[in-house]
């Protein structure tokens, strides 16, 4: 027997990097 | 400085692992397209995507790092990530890259292209940032 597994869902703004500049106008 | 690299990649770089767009869709982490982080930012109230560019690609006093310099977006703010060689970056249009592709591959079973000085990824920041 095969016991299900629950499945992880990671959003999508997990995936590419963060990168604050400070940058105002 | 640079930011420190963690000891180990997050486990969403893992082929297979299950991603959730910001309209709901769910994509294993290898299936995503540019197209898809473009949406996801656009229907996001608080983040944007920017584009980052490699300028400089520099060894690191850390084993198996390496130090990536980026221009960030319209104003170009030089931006310094310390990240180890492995480490997946999404390059507009082209897909997941890294410093080494072969050990990304290795270690996650994500397939890669090699991370080049003059890439385009995607990064994000904040939309209030004006």
């Amino acid at each position: 027997n095969v016991e299900p597994r629950s499945l992880q869902v990671f959003p999508w703004h997990s995936l590419v990097p963060f990168l604050e500049t400070s940058q105002s106008n | 400085a640079p930011l420190s690299p963690s000891s180990a990649l997050p486990s969403f770089f893992m082929k297979g692992s299950i991603i959730q767009l910001a309209d709901g869709e769910l994509k294993r982490v290898e299936d995503l397209r540019t197209e898809d982080f473009l949406q996801s930012a656009e229907v996001s109230r608080e983040l944007k995507i920017d584009s980052s560019t490699v300028e400089r690609i520099d060894s690191s006093r850390t084993p198996d790092a390496v130090i990536i310099q980026f221009s960030v977006g319209e104003h170009k703010a030089q931006v310094c990530v310390e990240v180890l060689v492995e480490y997946p970056f999404f390059v507009f249009g082209q897909g997941w890259s890294s410093c080494c592709p072969d050990r990304t591959t290795q270690l996650l079973a994500l397939s890669c292209a090699k991370l080049s000085v003059g890439d385009v990824c995607i990064s994000l920041t904040l939309k209030s940032l004006k």
